[in-house]
């Protein structure tokens, strides 16, 4: 398990969830930084389509989803929740 | 289940597999057929195979950068992916040339993936469906290998039919119902109805199910693969018309451009008369002879933004180039009436090119006798260009001009030692015919070039794109594809241009900072607004 976690590092994490629209893929271009909450928020969101549990950390059961094969088109648009003052990545506010 | 927003505008879909030439094509044919088929039973959908580039859903093997702006990985991960509804590549479904696919279903994954499930999964996208959560369903992202054949999880299957509604019931003397089987769990049967042709079967069973009764399903299955091979002498047919009809498009097209080659021969035959007729005319006009540019020794050391050799790396015709001015063959364009081929900042100025024309803006506005021939300032382009795709002013502040598969580096008026030099040498596809638009993101003061649905970055260092690149332009939120220009203005702000219209980009927010385009000429060209023209301001 310990390993499943290691192998994945945080910026894997961080680009499959730019790639499959948990996080903006706007980061690409500016290299936007993104707080600590909302990593947690966005990894919630891959844990929870996932069917997997939600804990917002990179565990074992995470760091096994992400290496599963899958289709490329993102898991659509999710309201990117982030606050006012960040970027606002959709007219539509978290469900 | 999601509805990504898009969807056909017609239930009659023709495909086509692009790789015919591949190993396992009429498997792979067997298969999509196989899986349109689901949706064509749980909708009123219908699809067609043809061998055409026309055909709206176009399914293609192929490995990693594959000029979609979505690179494959190679094996594992990422499978396959497929575009929502639309024109162009809308609908195409592309899968990972480099996974090991396993073309017969079958539940042994050792074998390889199953190419039925994901080919089911990718044309759900290519018909408006996004990825669902319930793990059970066929749109659900991760690739599960689930006997599909015929019945559809219920998630999709509602999907499916709120975009295209479900198939119509031909109700004949028989009316099936939904029966509760008697095993422990109570489950729906969901119909499996064949509308196209009703019941025929000796019993006359009210609630018959065509493949319920083993005798009569033998039966039906030996009808069923001869209407299949019939289908498929007729599909066989269908193919032969096409590319009857392909070969007559080809000889139309040969035709046409042998004309064309005729007009541009006689075209240049008057030209050649015509500059005889000058030539023994005394010179009336008072001609504009260009100072002499003493060309700067440092030229040639100065870096430029690409592979610098000191030779010129392509065998191009030495152009000789006459004071003389020259008649512009075409008229000049209406500056509050045109779209901008090319837009850019060259020394604190505002230059808009259009054809062979450009207009210069300065601080007090638009200057006048322009527009004027861009050969009058850059001689050195080539005389019979017909437009400029691309201008900006690159870090060296050289002005670099992109026409067709080359580009033209100036310092200042002088073209640099080496140029031109075609597209490749910045690291962009062969393939590539033109850019659309070149300019430095005032977010990030680097330089991007667009062309069509894509779109590069150019590493400062190596003059070249790039590795992870081209992607999408759909990152430019708004701005859409196939752009005529964009610029940095002075005042930092990144502005993109299509036809008469142009966006102002909002870096904050990675998008577009007002949806609807605002009239180019009113704010660029300083036009009056006419009388049936909205103020945008106050809209």
């Amino acid at each position: 398990r310990s390993n499943e976690r290691s192998s994945v590092s945080e910026d894997m994490m961080y680009n499959y969830l730019m790639q499959f629209d948990y996080l903006p893929k706007s980061d690409l271009e500016t290299g936007a930084l993104r707080t600590e909450e909302q990593l947690i928020d966005a990894i919630s969101k891959l844990q929870e389509f996932g069917n997997i549990p939600v804990t917002g950390k990179i565990d074992s059961a995470t760091a096994k989803l992400i290496q599963l094969p899958r289709c490329g088109v993102g898991d659509n648009k999710h309201a990117y929740n982030f606050s006012p003052d960040n970027l606002d990545h959709g007219p539509r506010k978290r469900r | 289940y999601v509805l990504q927003g898009a969807k056909w505008d017609k239930t009659d879909l023709t495909w086509s597999l692009v790789n015919q030439s591949m190993a396992d094509a009429d498997k792979i044919r067997t298969m999509v057929s196989r899986a349109l088929r689901v949706w064509e039973t749980n909708s009123k959908l219908t699809f067609r195979e043809v061998y055409s580039d026309q055909a709206d859903i176009q399914v293609l093997f192929a490995r990693r950068d594959h000029g979609d702006g979505y690179k494959f990985d190679g094996p594992g991960q990422v499978l396959a992916h497929a575009f929502y509804p639309g024109v162009g590549r809308g609908g195409d479904a592309h899968f990972d040339a480099e996974e090991t696919w396993e073309f017969d279903a079958s539940n042994d994954d050792s074998r390889g993936t199953n190419f039925l499930n994901v080919a089911l999964h990718e044309l759900g996208h290519s018909l408006g469906l996004g990825h669902s959560s319930d793990s059970n369903a066929v749109m659900f992202p991760w690739y599960q290998n689930n006997e599909v054949d015929g019945k559809l999880p219920d998630d999709d299957r509602i999907g499916i039919q709120e975009l295209y509604g479900a198939k119509e019931k031909v109700w004949g003397p028989y009316r099936p119902v939904t029966t509760t089987s008697t095993t422990t769990t109570t489950t729906m049967r969901t119909l499996t109805y064949y509308p196209q042709q009703r019941p025929t079967y000796p019993n006359h069973y009210p609630n018959y199910y065509p493949n319920y009764y083993p005798r009569e399903r033998d039966r039906e299955r030996e009808r069923e693969q001869e209407r299949e091979r019939e289908r498929e002498r007729e599909r066989e047919r269908e193919r032969e018309r096409e590319r009857e009809r392909e070969r007559e498009r080809q000889r139309k097209r040969q035709h046409e451009e042998r004309e064309r080659e005729r007009e541009r021969e006689r075209e240049r035959q008057r030209d050649r008369e015509r500059e005889r007729e000058r030539n023994r005319e005394p010179l009336t006009t008072t001609s504009t002879t260009r100072a002499p540019t003493t060309r700067s020794t440092t030229a040639a050391t100065r870096r430029t933004p690409a592979t610098h050799p000191t030779h010129r790396p392509y065998n191009y015709p030495t152009v000789h180039r006459h004071n003389k001015p020259h008649k512009p063959r075409k008229p000049k364009p209406d500056n509050c009436m045109t779209s901008y081929d090319a837009i850019s900042m060259i020394r604190r100025e505002l230059f808009i090119f259009r054809g062979q024309f450009l207009w210069r803006i300065g601080a007090k506005g638009l200057y006048n006798g322009y527009p004027t021939e861009t050969r009058r300032h850059w001689a050195a382009l080539p005389e019979d260009f017909n437009k400029v795709d691309a201008v900006y002013e690159n870090q060296q502040r050289q002005i670099v001009f992109f026409i067709g598969r080359q580009y033209y580096v100036f310092d200042s008026v002088t073209l640099a030692p080496g140029y031109p030099q075609p597209l490749t040498s910045l690291g962009l596809p062969p393939t590539l015919t033109h850019v659309d638009a070149a300019f430095v993101w005032g977010y990030n003061n680097r330089t991007y070039l667009t062309s069509g649905t894509l779109y590069w970055r150019i590493d400062d260092n190596t003059g070249k794109v790039e590795l992870d690149y081209p992607r999408d332009m759909s990152f430019w939120a708004g701005v859409g594809y196939n752009i005529d220009a964009a610029f940095q203005y002075t005042n930092g702000k990144t502005y993109f241009f299509k036809n008469l219209g142009y966006w102002e980009f909002n870096d904050a927010l990675i998008k577009v900072a007002h949806a609807r385009p605002k009239l180019s000429s009113r704010r660029w060209m300083q036009c009056a607004r006419s009388v049936n023209d909205v103020d945008e301001e106050q809209r």
